[in-house]
């Protein structure tokens, strides 16, 4: 997270921290579901690991209920039952980061309290929360200044018109090929220092439905030219919500 | 003189009947009949030479050392003295004839054939048991209690609680072993009301079958012989039921009614060598035994159909209230009839009722129950309501609610008779401490 603030205990108690490939992060769904990017599990450039997902999810690490990493770490694993990537992901595809969203079971549920409650979904017909200028907050123990963070931080961060972020991408000269779907929204700022980076991967997007007081995820942490150089990209959970209701209600 | 064979029936005549009989004759006839009947005699035709006094020609019967008679004549004739229709019965079953002519039968000079008689004689059956029938005294038959006559002979009977003796006349108290096996009836001492004779040893026996109660109601008079100071030295009266004895009795107090409770009763009376007492009577009837009345253990208890009196075969069936178990001990019962036995006990004692108890309730997982009402048990219709761990858990609950009552069967069911419990589920999105922006 680049220029953003420590978080307090309390403040996202949705935060997990994952360590699967590399540092990441993801978001309590419920009592035993962690909304992730699917590049975090499966990365893109991986060249031929072909790893299954039974093996990573025994593998996997995850961590909730601190804002410290040592703490994190104390607190203790919660090991990963199964792992479920969206089929539209495709981890060879270097330039496109459509159906970046995975979901992690639990083996076992978490217990809710101060430090560990869930995030909720958003309604299916609002869409206010993509309009330009929207503000949502996305917090990660992702590199800040080049250092990888050992603490929990948190940005807020405006989402950006479509034809923006689109705008913006035409006109990076760097000659990456990036794909903009409509699975994707972007947020942030063309000059002020302010991003999510590497290691926030999987966090969520976070914004405040002052209707019903809940904070909801929008997006998730998916990929950017740079940190703070620019736009960063999201998945659009709206788009998803069907798959991921689909995957939560077959394993009840 | 010739004996007439012993026949039941037969017929005399005179000499040379139907032809005139002859002068200076004598015959004699000595019918004799088996023993149980006597003679009856009829003559079908008599014609004799009639006189004075039958002084010339007779016929003389005689019968059980008696004269029947002495006849002759004709029919009509003014003189003499002709049998006719007379019938001539003996008292014994014999019968003596003689006929007699004198030296002629001329009436002035001419012979007058007279032809003599025909007679007809019948054994007929002698009513021994008739005392105006009897030959003699020593012959006189004496049943001492009943005669019963047939023909050709009779026998002797004897009173209840007697026995005819050897010489089938003579009858002798025997009521050592006398057995009642029907439903009601009566018995006494002997000669009852009359006094009862001495050096008795009567037993007398009631058996039913089982199930059935024995009840003794003692009649007027009662009288035994008894003593003032001590207690039926002389004669007793002892009641045993099942070979136990219930009492022993003398004097002039009736013991009234007894209810045995027993199939089997023995009446035991012995007299000694003398008194004047006239003895007693019983009227026993029977019931089917009785069971004591059932009583519930406790208020839960409910008996079924109350009968005002159970008896042999009866049964009687338990509940309990709404929200209680049958119990028998530890062990719970799904339902209880007992029934009466033949010994007047029900085969299975009352069980209780205990209070339904559901246990303690299914835990809430991210939440807990607290009990509603006092005292907090898990008896029936105890009260709990669930509660999830707030903030971070909110209840979802069934139609019912989320209030759980210990129902009669023995489970929490909520307000709609459902036992799945409610479910805590995770709250989204209300951080206990949000992010809170200050500076502008």
């Amino acid at each position: 997270i680049l220029g953003g603030k420590p978080a307090k205990a309390g403040n996202f108690p949705w935060q997990a921290l994952t360590a699967i490939h590399g540092r990441g992060g993801g978001a309590l769904l419920g009592d035993r579901w962690i909304l992730t990017a699917a590049h975090t599990i499966l990365p893109k450039g991986a060249g031929g690991n072909n790893v299954s997902l039974e093996q990573l999810a025994e593998e996997a690490n995850v961590f909730l209920g601190h804002t410290k990493v040592e703490e994190l770490h104390k607190m203790g694993n919660h090991p990963v039952r199964r792992i479920f990537i969206h089929p539209d992901y495709d981890p060879k595809d270097d330039y496109n980061f459509n159906g970046d969203i995975a979901l992690l079971e639990l083996k076992h549920p978490v217990t809710l309290g101060p430090g560990v409650l869930p995030i909720c979904l958003p309604d299916t017909t609002n869409t206010t929360f993509y309009m330009d200028g929207h503000v949502g907050y996305v917090s990660g123990f992702g590199v800040e200044k080049n250092f990888i963070s050992n603490k929990l931080k948190y940005v807020s961060l405006p989402a950006v018109a479509r034809e923006k972020c689109q705008s913006w991408l035409d006109s990076k000269k760097r000659g990456l090929p990036m794909i903009f779907s409509e699975n994707m929204f972007c947020a942030g700022f063309l000059t002020v220092k302010r991003d999510t980076c590497q290691g926030d991967s999987g966090s969520v997007f976070t914004v405040l439905d002052t209707g019903s007081g809940r904070w909801v995820a929008t997006g998730i942490v998916s990929w950017g030219i740079g940190c703070a150089e620019g736009y960063g990209f999201y998945t659009k959970i709206l788009n998803y919500l069907d798959w991921i209701k689909g995957i939560v209600r077959e394993e009840r | 003189s010739s004996p007439v064979p012993r026949k039941l029936f037969g017929e005399i005549r005179s000499p040379g009947y139907p032809k005139p009989y002859p002068n200076n004759n004598i015959s004699i006839w000595n019918i004799h009949v088996p023993k149980g009947y006597v003679v009856k005699l009829t003559f079908k035709y008599f014609d004799l030479e009639p006189s004075e006094s039958c002084f010339y020609d007779y016929v003389k019967i005689k019968a059980d050392k008696k004269n029947l008679g002495r006849y002759c004549g004709q029919l009509g004739s003014t003189t003499g003295n002709h049998p006719g229709r007379k019938e001539f019965v003996s008292k014994g079953n014999r019968m003596h004839l003689a006929f007699h002519s004198d030296f002629s039968n001329e009436d002035n000079g001419t012979v007058i054939p007279y032809r003599g008689f025909l007679a007809y004689y019948q054994a007929v059956d002698l009513d021994e048991c008739d005392p105006n029938n009897a030959v003699e005294e020593e012959e006189r038959p004496q049943c001492q209690h009943f005669c019963h006559n047939y023909v050709g002979g009779y026998f002797c009977s004897c009173r209840t609680g007697y026995q005819l003796q050897s010489d089938h006349h003579s009858c002798k108290v025997e009521c050592s072993s006398e057995l009642f096996t029907e439903a009601s009836g009566y018995l006494s001492s002997p000669e009852y009301p009359q006094p009862y004779p001495e050096d008795l040893r009567c037993n007398y026996s009631i058996r039913l079958p089982k199930g059935l109660s024995i009840i003794l109601k003692f009649l007027e008079p009662f009288e035994i012989d008894d003593h003032q100071q001590v207690h039926c030295p002389y004669d007793q009266l002892k009641i045993q039921a099942r070979g136990r004895q219930i009492g022993e009795f003398c004097g002039t107090e009736s013991p009234g009614s007894i209810e045995t409770n027993s199939n089997e009763v023995d009446i035991l009376f012995l007299t000694d060598e003398s008194g004047f007492s006239r003895g007693w009577k019983i009227h026993y009837t029977s019931e089917k035994i009785r069971c004591p009345q059932p009583v519930p253990r406790d208020q839960f208890t409910i008996i079924r159909d109350l009968q005002p009196v159970y008896q042999f075969q009866d049964y009687f069936v338990v509940s309990c209230k709404t929200g209680y178990n049958l119990m028998e001990g530890n062990r719970k019962l799904l339902s209880f009839t007992a029934v009466c036995q033949a010994d007047g006990t029900w085969h299975q004692s009352m069980p209780r009722c205990e209070i339904v108890n559901c246990g303690s309730p299914t835990d809430l997982t991210n939440g807990a129950f607290i009990y509603v009402n006092e005292p907090a048990n898990n008896s029936y219709q105890s009260v709990i309501t669930y509660q999830c761990n707030k903030p971070y858990y909110d209840i979802v609950t069934g139609t019912g609610g989320d209030s759980f009552t210990c129902s009669s069967e023995g489970t929490w069911v909520d307000q709609d008779g459902q036992v799945r419990i409610p479910t805590c589920l995770p709250v989204c999105g209300k951080p206990v401490s949000p992010i809170t922006e200050v500076q502008r």
